[in-house]
């Protein structure tokens, strides 16, 4: 199973953050010891985590930043992983990054000390291809890479491969695209069907679309509300089904 | 009438793109003449305007960091508005700009030799509040935010409120909150009608809730496909009706 796990997209909107709730949640819900990151200054982890980033006293940003130990900054979560949460503190980084010594590899050096404590760490990333997500590249041994099956979400995938390939190549040469997941699938349109179909044509078999489909679902968005993941909060719709597939053929090291 | 219209937001798929596209075209139905500026490196305008970001000679990154005169940039597109078209080049300009002289006036100073040429002007800004958006809201007479009426996409209304304050005390005394602009509202759930609830208990009287709501349709993200507006592709769909009396209120100064 990859030891850690980035989330990252370009593309605003497309289940990124959804995806590492409950993911996390499918892998606890299995028996691991998860981690989940927030590397967006938005905070929608840690809001879907059912924290308050503006009531963060450390976050993220502290242990990038200004050396504070990790152990200072993990929180619990509704859904059985601990987080590094996150808020708008971490706008800072972005450009603090910029002139900083070895700043691809900060995050690196605040995860070594935990890496052997956590079955796997996944990291929540923020819609830009800038320093924050090349730090979460530059540690993870796995990228998903989730697909909105939508026009605009499917061409902005050629741009987060493009970005991976760089990193494998000057910054981390373990990273492997786990794949792309189809999100958002709405079984009323035809729409939807035709982008997957795209997505097949257009990236196989280089890159793998992963079979497992989340539909789109309500409930996700009211589940977020409730800091809960949506195997709790609405276990029986299909999308719930879709992450704990996920999960199993990450632990089966099927992907 | 607002001369310059920056569309923002730090959340993803809000419907940043989908409002400059649509906005525009109904305003140039109005016959209006508008300028729309890609300032995201994904090229979502550029690529909902009908234009491939990978085939660009020149983009909006030329202007702005290589004195490029703006009328190599400019293009068509099929609903009659001019456009500023950028690619992944764009991304670099934010690295660059960090330590560049006057870095937030560089797009004022792009578009200054056709304010007169235009009615109006519409930046689609990406999701981040980085240095490009800066830009945007540093040169813009008013800002548009789109909101999708979904929990997460709500809690992220203060982060660019707070970050509008700033520009507004540091940058441009000039920039007015156009509006929360409610959009993806699903009519069949219970959820976008207690977000949009909650939307304005939260933020009016302060901050205008527009009380023209975009209804969640698929068309827009087929029309997305075709490179054309909603109001070609698929005119009668509420979420078309929706743009039209936006740019309508815009015109007769009601917003
Ligand atoms: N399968 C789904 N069906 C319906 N809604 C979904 C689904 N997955 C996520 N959502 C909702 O869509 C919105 C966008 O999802 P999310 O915030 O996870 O995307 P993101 O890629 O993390 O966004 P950002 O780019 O802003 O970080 C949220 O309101 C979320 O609750
Ligand atoms: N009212 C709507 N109903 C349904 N789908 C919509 C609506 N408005 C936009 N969309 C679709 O939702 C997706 C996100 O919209 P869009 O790309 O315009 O958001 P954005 O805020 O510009 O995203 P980003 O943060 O990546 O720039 C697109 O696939 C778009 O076609
Ligand atoms: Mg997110
Ligand atoms: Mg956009």
């Amino acid at each position: 199973m990859y030891e850690c796990i980035a989330v990252a997209s370009q593309k605003g909107g497309v289940g990124k953050t959804t995806t590492t709730v409950n993911l996390a949640a499918s892998l606890v819900e299995m028996g691991k010891r998860v981690l989940v990151v927030d590397l967006d200054p938005q905070g929608g982890l840690t809001l879907a985590s059912g924290h308050e980033p503006d009531a963060l006293e450390k976050s993220v940003y502290d242990g990038l930043m200004k050396d504070e130990p990790l152990e200072n900054l993990v929180l619990t979560t509704g859904f059985g992983a601990d987080l590094i949460p996150s808020n708008v503190d971490l706008a800072l980084a972005e450009i603090e990054l910029v002139n900083a010594f070895a700043r691809e590899r900060r995050l690196a050096a605040l995860l070594a000390p935990v890496r052997d404590a956590y079955d796997t760490i996944i990291i929540d990333c923020q819609p830009s291809l800038g320093l924050l997500t090349l730090n979460a590249l530059a540690v993870a041994d796995g990228v998903l890479i989730p697909v909105a099956c939508e026009y605009l979400a499917m061409r902005a995938v050629k741009g987060i491969l493009t970005f991976v390939k760089k990193v494998q190549a000057q910054a981390n040469s373990q990273l492997k695209v786990i794949g792309l997941l189809p999100t958002m699938f709405d079984k009323r349109t035809r729409h939807a069907q035709e982008t997957f179909d795209a997505l097949k044509k257009t990236f196989e078999p280089k890159v793998r679309v992963i079979g497992t489909i989340v539909y789109r679902s309500i409930r996700f968005a009211e589940s977020a509300a409730s800091g809960e993941s949506i195997l709790t909060y609405a276990g029986s719709v299909p999308g719930a089904e879709a992450y704990r597939e996920l999960a199993k053929a990450l632990i089966r090291g099927e992907l």
